[in-house]
């Protein structure tokens, strides 16, 4: 019987070493640790993996801290449009949400997607209406924004207009 | 972007993506996460993985499924596969990746100034952002 495991990522764009504050580096630290621990109380009861990696991911989009869910970037529309997927090692099923506007989680409904296969990926106002009448309540678009995605959005769309979007930190592109 | 991907004691794998994308990206603009094959990848006889980087990238060099594909045709290890594909092919665009093979072997892999990334099994939890 394999020993269970369980990986994340919370993406490549971390703040640089030098702004990291010890506050924002103990919260993401702390989103971390809850996000594996999450998966692994899972994998340790049995559970499968696709159970694992959606709650892990859930974690992690409820977190501020993060690029995705709560805390997820503006378009330049100041609109958070929302990916998501999931895919089943064992039976190669898989299931995708894009720019999704209202579903909290989007991890929950990709998963739900793969459970029928067939639609596999919905996108926008398609993937908002399947999760709500799979039974996700919807959140209104504001419910994911953070000050802090506000301030990046107008950095950047600062940047377009000075030219200077090229020396965009990954902190303002992907937060 | 965040993702995880898992081995489970019934010796299956799966992986999941989620994202905001990027700040100020065009409305409708649909980076690698949700494109299996691309961001998220998932096959018990080689590995899981989860992308994270310059999304239109991932989905030209179909990273996910040429992960797997390395493991299933070549023979590579998922160490050398995973490095490769961050250090070579995708040298040059911020790019990152978790995965793990079908042996337990975990890869966090990236080619940015950091990563928040971590691992768990049995007798460790690890976390860590930059070369820490």
């Amino acid at each position: 019987m394999p020993t269970p495991v369980l990986a994340i990522h919370g993406g490549c764009g971390a703040i640089p070493r030098a702004s990291l504050t010890p506050e924002t580096n103990a919260a993401a630290r702390d989103a971390l640790r809850r996000a594996l621990q999450a998966g692994y109380a899972l994998l340790q009861d049995g559970a499968s993996a696709v159970d694992a990696v959606t709650a892990a991911v859930q974690v992690m989009e409820d977190d501020p801290v993060f690029n995705a869910g709560t805390g997820a970037a503006l378009n330049r529309d100041g609109v958070h449009e929302l990916d998501a997927s999931l895919m089943d090692g064992a039976t190669g099923r898989a299931g995708a949400v894009a720019g999704a506007r209202r579903i909290r989680n989007p991890v929950q409904v990709a998963r739900a997607l793969a459970g029928v296969s067939d639609p596999l990926l919905l996108i926008g106002d398609a993937a908002d209406a399947w999760a709500e009448a799979h039974g996700f309540a919807p959140v209104p678009n504001t419910h994911f924004t953070t000050r802090a995605r506000q301030d990046a959005l107008r950095a950047m769309l600062e940047r377009e207009t000075l030219g200077t979007t090229a020396r965009a930190t990954e902190f303002e592109k992907h937060g | 972007t965040v993702g995880a991907v898992a081995l489970d004691a019934h010796g299956h794998l799966a992986a999941a993506t989620s994202t905001g994308g990027y700040t100020a990206k065009p409305p409708g603009r649909v980076g690698d996460s949700p494109i299996i094959g691309a961001g998220t990848w998932a096959d018990d006889r080689t590995c899981a993985m989860s992308g994270t980087g310059k999304g239109e990238l991932f989905i030209r060099v179909a990273a996910g499924h040429d992960l797997h594909a390395r493991l299933l045709y070549a023979g590579q290890t998922l160490e050398h596969a995973a490095q490769d594909l961050i250090h070579r092919t995708l040298q040059g665009v911020g790019a990152g990746l978790c995965a793990v093979d079908r042996h337990g072997n975990v890869v966090l892999p990236y080619n940015t100034e950091g990563m928040y990334r971590g691992f768990i099994t049995a007798d460790t939890l690890h976390v860590a952002i930059h070369e820490d």
